[in-house]
């Protein structure tokens, strides 16, 4: 097969064996990363305008429909650890990193709080638990009465919240996600553990990955 | 819904899917 748009291990501008060392990924994993951050990042450079890439992500995540939500911008935001309103393929690696099946449940448990902290208070407060729900439900087109949402949220705090002082902190939520699992279903991709076979979604790399695990 | 909790209802939902990076 040949290759009009190779994207080979000289494009890439991290070292990979660097992130490899730093990541659950392999270099091999990594180039195969790259192939797809470049798909992302490809129209927003053309497109040169900086925001352009927070819309690729927030459109290839979550799709035409879904792209003004609090969920898209928070994720955007925890992947954009350098506050750079861009995507940078480092921190896109290592934020991904921590969605892979091997990754320490410690790291979800970590992430997925700083995804519900949406005020970087260092905890969750039942105002802002309230605007996800809402968000959450929107997103899904469900509807639920504001008296249902509010015995759920009651039911929540009530479990979650054992030191009885109105917010979820760290401690709390750690507790809590360890006794509900299923809490963490989406901090797992398993797509990541089959990089290997990116060929199938990406065939252009298949010339183009020098390294072998 | 009203059987989980607020987080499980937020985690099930459409807006957390990053599963679809690798749509091609």
């Amino acid at each position: 097969m040949m290759c009009c748009n190779p994207v080979n291990k000289r494009d890439c501008p991290n070292n990979p064996e660097s992130l490899a060392a730093t990541t659950v990924f392999s270099v091999n994993e990594i180039e195969a990363l790259y192939v797809l951050f470049k798909q992302i990042d490809r129209g927003a450079v053309e497109d040169g305008k900086i925001n352009k890439v927070r819309e690729k992500f927030k459109l290839k995540v979550f799709g035409p429909n879904k792209g003004g939500t609090l969920f898209a911008d928070r994720v955007f935001d925890l992947f954009d650890t350098k506050h750079a309103q861009a995507l940078g393929f480092e921190e896109f690696v290592r934020a991904l990193s921590i969605f892979h099946p091997d990754a320490p449940i410690d790291d979800k448990i970590d992430f997925s709080f700083q995804l519900y902290d949406i005020k970087n208070q260092g905890f969750i407060e039942r105002e802002e638990l309230k605007q996800m729900m809402e968000a959450a439900l929107a997103e899904s087109d469900l509807n639920l009465k504001d008296d249902v949402i509010e015995t759920i949220i009651d039911k929540t705090f009530e479990e979650a919240d054992t030191k009885k002082d109105g917010k979820i902190d760290f401690e709390e939520w750690h507790a809590l996600a360890n006794a509900h699992p299923c809490l963490l279903k989406n901090m797992t991709l398993a797509n990541l553990r089959t990089l290997k076979n990116i060929t199938v979604t990406f065939p252009e790399f298949v010339f183009h990955s020098q390294v072998k695990d | 819904p009203e059987a989980l909790n607020a987080f499980e209802l937020i985690s099930m939902s459409a807006g957390l899917n990053l599963g679809n990076l690798f749509d091609s």
